[in-house]
């Protein structure tokens, strides 16, 4: 499997943490990431990081390209156009491929990118312009999964508070989002249904399964270091003077449930929606040029 | 005493909650405040609040000028004008009251901006070009005090790292701040000065007092809800899944230092460097045209 995410949102949303996290290791230190760097738009610049995991037995090539200075400026406008048209150069150079007489499409990698994490800066209010002109102008490009980054500024009140204000916004403003198949028994797991952090509760033992559209935007911390934990094991955290936050505390963010649906549960059908509805769009505007 | 505060700074970095904090009591609801509310530019909107404190014994009559919508949109260039105009009709209204013939400097109120708290947002990478030009321009029009917003979103190290990052910056950038005045023993006390949060511990017993400079930029949170504090009390604070955050600690933040440098300790120095000087500035440049 490989999977290439791109990871959208003003500086300071905690993007090459979170990476980093995902990681489960240092790789990606954001600024000066080993990856390759080069820009795409008269400010905008792209980095992009390559990993293998091993998510239960299976292996998942993993790139994630980071967009530093989105979001950054005085004047943002069109900003998003360079995130766009990055986008559409990976569906053309696949067409292009596809195309060719000699073709080897089985040795070669999918650039194309199948997943969009555009971070949601946590700041109490809502979505900004910015937020709302890139996601619409994303959302018909690529699978876009909203996230609120930086989430342990939020109380458990205001996190649940402020993920339904940006729902019905990205509803009002008539947002595309990544749609989640249906769930089966296995995509949310027990103790992160009844997290409190989503405003949920144990539904006595009827082990009801919190629809993971009420999730989103999940809300991720993300951290670099690592924290002792109440049950004195090393975790991703961190620690501040009044108490410790742990990124794989289901009571503290979602990070456990968005690395799962994105590296197991949904890896397939975030490619498969890539190629058979974005990449598809992609070819028939191009055609019919 | 009467003083008067403007408060700019990005949407979300926790102004209005601040400014309820500062009142003790939520006079001041943000978007919906019984303030005046009028335009001062085309999309920067200025409400103004105004409550009597007693601090000490002392009466102050508070005025609060928040500045919303300021770094909101795509586009911000030259928001920051609006601001500074704001500024100068206040200093050309009291210019017009001193050359009128027949007047009364007793009888009618300054409305004069003594102070400017720049609302820095905590995104751990330093100023952002918007906080740069703001911070330049209204520099040399009103006495500047640079804030660090919403400061639980740091850890005590990210917290010390960031202060520092910003100081060089300001410095490099040759941006005007306000000169806290020399200090004397009642200005910064003990449990204040020994806050690990700005990275200091007790210098023995020879009560060596750090610096206000070194305290800058303030980091401040505000709450307006209350939560119980370990002692027993009811304090201002943000209750977390991880911990609770009580903004009158000096260890979590610097909200009570800086209420009392401004309520209090440079109170006078505040008022006087206004009229001797920015105020002065202004006349010149106005008789020089
Ligand atoms: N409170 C908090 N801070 C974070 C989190 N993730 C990163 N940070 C801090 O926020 C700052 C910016 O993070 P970074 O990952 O570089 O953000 P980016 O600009 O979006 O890539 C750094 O000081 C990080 O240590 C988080 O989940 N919570
Ligand atoms: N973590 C944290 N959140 C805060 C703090 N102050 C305010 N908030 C929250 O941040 C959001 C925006 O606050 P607000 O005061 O309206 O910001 P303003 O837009 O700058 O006036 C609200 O959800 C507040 O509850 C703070 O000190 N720390």
């Amino acid at each position: 499997f490989a999977l290439n995410i791109i990871v959208v949102g003003e500086t300071g949303t905690g993007k090459s943490t979170f990476i980093n996290s995902l990681f489960s290791s240092d790789i990606y230190d954001g600024k000066d990431s080993p990856g390759i760097s080069n820009r795409i738009g008269q400010t905008i610049q792209v980095e992009k990081t390559r990993v293998t995991l091993v998510e239960k037995g299976v292996q998942v090539r993993l790139t994630i390209v980071d967009v530093p200075g989105f979001g950054h400026y005085v004047d943002n406008s069109n900003t998003w156009e360079s995130v766009v048209a990055y986008i559409d150069k990976r569906y053309h150079e696949y067409l292009e491929r596809e195309m060719s007489i000699k073709r080897d499409l089985e040795g070669y990698s999918d650039d194309r990118i199948h997943c969009c994490l555009y971070f949601i800066a946590p700041n109490g209010h809502g979505l900004r312009p910015l937020d709302i002109q890139a996601m619409k102008a994303l959302g018909t490009k690529v699978n876009v999964i909203p996230v609120i980054g930086r989430a342990d500024t939020l109380t458990s009140d205001e996190c649940k508070e402020f993920k339904e204000k940006i729902r019905r916004e990205l509803k009002d403003n008539g947002i595309k989002l990544y749609d989640f198949p249906a769930e089966n028994e296995n995509d949310v797991e027990d103790e992160e249904h009844d997290s409190k952090r989503n405003g949920r509760h144990k539904d006595g033992e009827d082990g009801k399964k919190t629809p993971v559209n009420s999730l989103i935007p999940f809300s991720v911390i993300g951290s670099s270091t690592f924290v002792d934990t109440r049950d004195g094991r090393k975790a991703r955290g961190r620690k501040y003077p009044w108490g410790t936050v742990e990124i794989d505390n289901p009571d503290h963010c979602d990070f456990v449930v968005l690395r799962r649906l994105l590296l197991r549960v949904h890896l397939s059908d975030l490619m498969d929606v890539t190629n058979d509805v974005h990449y598809e769009n992609y070819r028939v505007e191009y055609f019919g040029k």
